[in-house]
């Protein structure tokens, strides 16, 4: 509910429209009403951070509804980010003897 | 240097947008794309390679739980080259599985990798002369993205903290007043034109700019100098048979 009132953008009514959009077009589907509820506050949250990225943006950009916009940063970040690249790359274990050019 | 630069628009260079899905393999799919479009540059030939190969021999044999592109170029040294994705396709599946690079022909090769130097001058003109690199960038910002060219800062999108791999296929400015209306009102938005990055990603082409996305550049926007690396694909020749479409 602190989502739904303090985050939702549009008027609530108007969020589950957008939101029911949202389901048709990327096909996204809740196990029970607990999910959908949950999911509908996670995907206001993320309307609205997408509003003030838009604010904060120096560039062009425009932010908002995307595939990702049901999922929780934790949820993205575990999908799409992989390790964190190391503050250096580590020296490698191996030379690669040197080979003709062109050869395979 | 020259004033822009987009591989996309040069004949069967740049393939078509892939999507990792459940899989946070993009440190393959960036790697496996600069191998392929470097290999249809210098060689002039279509090839399709596997990423799944990358995923299977990988040396720390992470698989779809992320990696790193030097891994995969290291990868392609070890089994002298890749198999092409028709023999090798991707599965996507979380655990790896047995490697079977040595069961297949291989359909591209590479002598060396390489890392450029961390200048966005010197990143662009390498990118215009030899082909499409792959870089490392902090994605926080891409989760809500949908157009347009983004410039954050060190606070809003921390140069260091890098975590996700994808192609640099280009560069180009963005002449001032082609936002739409509601950016211009904005104070924040810029007046003049807008020098930025193409990245290609690999979250399926219904994200984004049909699968890519526009960094600024000029500020190092989300560490994209961090780990700008290429593979090496046969001898450097003197004049390349195409260079990169304005």
């Amino acid at each position: 509910d602190y989502l739904l009132t303090k985050d939702a953008g549009p008027r609530p009514l108007e969020l589950k429209e957008v939101f029911k959009l949202f389901q048709i077009q990327f096909n996204r589907s809740y196990s029970n009403p607990a999910e959908y509820t949950r999911r509908l506050a996670i995907f206001a949250h993320n309307l609205a951070q997408a509003q003030r990225l838009q604010q904060e943006d120096l560039g062009t950009a425009e932010f908002g509804e995307t595939p990702f916009s049901d999922l929780t940063e934790e949820e993205f970040g575990q999908l799409y980010g992989h390790q964190r690249a190391p503050e250096r790359i580590p020296n490698m274990a191996k030379k690669v003897e040197s080979q003709e050019w062109g050869e395979s | 240097v020259p004033p822009t630069c987009d591989w996309r628009k040069a004949k069967n260079i740049i393939s078509s947008i892939k999507n990792q899905e459940k899989c946070r393999c993009c440190w393959a799919m960036a790697a496996a794309d600069n191998i392929q479009a470097l290999w249809r540059i210098k060689h002039q030939k279509f090839v399709d390679v596997s990423v799944q190969e990358l995923l299977d021999c990988d040396r720390c044999g992470n698989g779809c739980k992320g990696g790193f592109v030097w891994d995969a170029y290291i990868t392609v040294l070890n089994y002298s080259g890749l198999a092409s994705e028709q023999d090798y396709p991707f599965q996507g599946h979380q655990k790896p599985h047995r490697c079977l690079a040595k069961k297949y022909k291989k359909v591209a090769w590479i002598q060396d990798f390489t890392m450029l130097s961390r200048n966005e001058q010197a990143i662009a003109r390498y990118l215009a002369v030899h082909g499409p690199i792959t870089v490392t960038i902090n994605m926080k910002l891409l989760k809500d993205y949908q157009k347009g060219v983004i410039k954050a800062t060190p606070s809003s999108c921390d140069p260091q903290h890098v975590d996700h791999s994808v192609l640099l296929v280009g560069f180009g400015k963005e002449k001032a007043g082609m936002q739409t209306g509601t950016v211009l009102s904005h104070p924040r938005k810029p007046r003049r034109s807008t020098p930025f990055w193409i990245l290609k990603n690999s979250w399926g082409d219904g994200w984004g700019e049909k699968g890519y996305f526009r960094l600024y550049r000029g500020n190092n926007t989300c560490g994209i100098t961090k780990y700008p690396i290429t593979a090496l694909v046969s001898l450097p020749v003197k004049k390349l048979p195409i260079s990169c479409p304005p």
